[in-house]
């Protein structure tokens, strides 16, 4: 799975 | 955005204005570490320099610009404007013993070597401890004010709801970011006793008091 690029959580 | 993360994110918020709240009040940060306070605007420094450059939503631009802002004023009003209450002689963990490890854990461990991500990670590693002065210092008094114990409470719950979080996270969107969760659990597993205890006691209207 795609590692998330950028991070979205607090 | 799911209920999870957003009700931790509120916990989280709210252990902050509950924080601030009783140092202008009381106009005191008695048995309050004020090392765990730098570790935390050291952590939403490290971890929100993407705040100018990065946009993922208003909700996450605003709530990171008042993680920031809340944690100088508190480092601010406790070793300038209340320095006077604030109890040195306990808060004395060796908070080098935490930033070092975590520094050097961030440059070994990381999804991608770039400074920003490596700050990142580091902040995610620090976070997960930073609280350790604060209980070092509960414990080291034996007791805490109730009004400590639930700033306590809502700031272990925020990490202990994104939990269940990353389990939504990955069952719903087969999303998830290992270094965050293996972190998140040890931050939550450290205030284990904390909660039993606040539980037990603090909910029955006593005072959260360490067994000596």
């Amino acid at each position: 799975h795609p590692e998330p690029d950028t991070h979205d959580e607090l | 955005m799911n209920i999870f993360r957003l009700v931790g994110d509120l916990s989280h918020l709210l252990a902050i204005i509950i924080l601030l709240l009783k140092i202008w009040k009381t106009r005191s940060c008695a048995g309050i570490s004020g090392k765990s306070q730098i570790l935390f605007a050291v952590v939403y420094t490290t971890r929100y320099l993407d705040l100018l450059t990065t946009y993922v939503s208003a909700y996450n631009t605003v709530m990171k610009f008042v993680f920031i802002v809340a944690s100088y004023a508190t480092v601010y009003l406790m070793y300038v404007k209340f320095r006077a209450t604030y109890d040195h002689n306990h808060d004395t963990f060796r908070i080098e013993f935490l930033l070092v490890p975590c520094f050097i854990l961030s440059l070994l461990i990381n999804h991608e070597f770039t400074v920003l991500e490596v700050m990142w990670t580091f902040s995610i590693y620090l976070e997960s401890v930073a609280i350790l002065p604060q209980l070092f210092l509960v414990s080291k008094t034996g007791e805490a004010e109730s009004i400590t114990s639930h700033y306590l409470f809502a700031l272990g719950s925020y990490r202990a709801l994104y939990l269940l979080n990353w389990v939504y996270r990955y069952m719903a969107e087969d999303h998830y970011e290992l270094i965050a969760i293996v972190s998140g659990v040890v931050q939550t597993v450290l205030y284990c006793d904390f909660f039993y205890l606040y539980i037990t006691k603090v909910l029955k209207g006593k005072k959260l008091q360490l067994p000596a």
